[in-house]
């Protein structure tokens, strides 16, 4: 049977509603606290930038001496070339026997194309790309293009991101920063200039 | 109370809360949309001689390069590495050691920014993590926000309150209460009979299983 007068159902709805609201004001505190882990996080980020920005100079400083280092050896006249070549025609059935075996064991793709192009490529080599490192000099560039797109895609995506969580945490529960002249959001970058005016450097960006 | 006040007088409930789920998602797809793109394969590249095996693979299609890596195993290859070419040209053999000096600078820097690669990386995943514990913790406020249209002044609104027996075998009895969370669909929540309505803690039971059933189904 109903219990209940309607008085008494408002003293019940107004009980319930102060528990909601409470609920509800605990859930914007831990918005609150989350907003701030965010920020801590991309605290962490900006440093980690900076990092990279320094790492990447390095980087390319000693790419630099390397590409110069190999272009100065091979302005030199080839020497031993004799020795070079007669070891050239004994590594090249090792390689491509060794490279094939792999591929057959692992890649488990058509190895017949692979093999009349690796034997190509080999026959176009010359041991002295070998003999310089040549190899792992390409490995290095191949890295430092493929960090360079890993790290635009990051930073495209936070960039995203950051621009909806600026948004997201800005006015709706959080009194404003104080407005000074270096205030920027905390989510953007602290040069924030609109995108089209922000030339697309490759390490800041 | 709870939200400070605005430019333009108290902003509504539905104002505030309702469209926080989706820029939550709009910043969660920004974040995670990148992780699936090819460029987050991390460039792991053979310095190591453990290098991924499928990168190897794809690197012996494309271009025949994954097979010098395998030059260690090759004795003739790697004596060509160990000519040495200095009785004709110390000024050449200089140059060579030069090279390798910075080629193995350059490799271990390259690591060295791999590793800074990975860590900005995990700070990203943490954000992710992050704006998905936001999700978890309030979207539920943002569903009710979408529902509710009218400014009611009630968070919560009692409409019903019975008591009957649980069934014809057991005499003890429950209290059935019916409540709307904002605009949401009727609740029912049954408390048994030691939950007594005269309890000052009634209504705060009353809510917080109300408020339960609600996020449920809302996660549902």
């Amino acid at each position: 049977e109903q219990e209940v007068s309607d008085n008494e159902l408002k003293e019940m709805s107004t009980q319930g509603s102060r528990y909601i609201n409470k609920e509800i004001q605990n859930a914007v505190q831990g918005v609150k606290q989350i907003k701030t882990l965010i920020e801590k996080t991309n605290e962490e980020r900006k440093s980690l930038l900076n990092s990279l920005e320094e790492a990447k100079k390095k980087k390319e400083d000693a790419l630099d001496d390397t590409r110069d280092t190999e272009m100065k050896l091979k302005a030199f006249p080839e020497v031993c070339n004799e020795t070079m070549m007669a070891l050239w025609e004994e590594c090249k059935p090792c390689l491509k026997q060794t490279c094939m075996k792999f591929y057959a064991r692992v890649c488990r793709s058509g190895s017949g194309l692979v093999g009349r192009q690796l034997e190509e490529f080999l026959n176009q080599s010359s041991p002295f790309y070998f003999w310089m490192n040549g190899d792992r000099i390409d490995s290095l560039m191949e890295s430092d293009r493929q960090q360079s797109q890993v790290l635009d895609a990051m930073q495209d995506s936070f960039t995203r991101a950051s621009g909806i969580m600026d948004m997201l945490f800005q006015d709706r529960f959080f009194t404003h920063e104080p407005q000074d002249t270096h205030y920027f959001s905390p989510f953007g970058f602290p040069h924030r200039r609109p995108h089209f005016l922000y030339p697309k450097s490759r390490l800041v960006r | 109370s709870l939200i400070p006040l605005s430019h333009y007088g108290p902003p509504s409930f539905h104002d505030m809360f309702q469209p926080f789920l989706e820029m939550i998602h709009q910043a969660q797809q920004a974040m995670d949309v990148q992780f699936h793109r090819p460029a987050f394969q991390f460039p792991d590249k053979g310095l190591r001689e453990g290098e991924d095996d499928r990168a190897v693979c794809k690197e012996i299609r494309h271009n025949s390069t994954g097979c010098l890596k395998m030059k260690g195993q090759c004795e003739k290859c790697q004596e060509i590495l160990s000519v040495d070419c200095s009785a004709n040209n110390p000024a050449q053999a200089h140059l060579r050691q030069e090279l390798n000096d910075s080629l193995q600078m350059a490799e271990r820097l390259t690591q060295q920014y791999n590793e800074l690669l990975h860590s900005l990386q995990t700070k990203m995943l943490n954000t992710s993590s992050l704006l998905e514990q936001l999700n978890e913790q309030f979207n539920w406020v943002s569903q009710l926000a979408n529902l509710t249209q009218g400014e009611d002044q009630y968070y919560l609104r009692v409409s019903t309150v019975t008591t009957h027996s649980n069934n014809s075998e057991e005499p003890s009895r429950v209290t059935e209460v019916v409540v709307k969370l904002f605009d949401s669909d009727p609740i029912t929540v049954v408390l048994p009979e030691e939950v007594s309505k005269d309890n000052p803690k009634f209504m705060d039971t009353v809510a917080e299983k109300a408020l339960q059933e609600y996020r449920k189904k809302s996660r549902a």
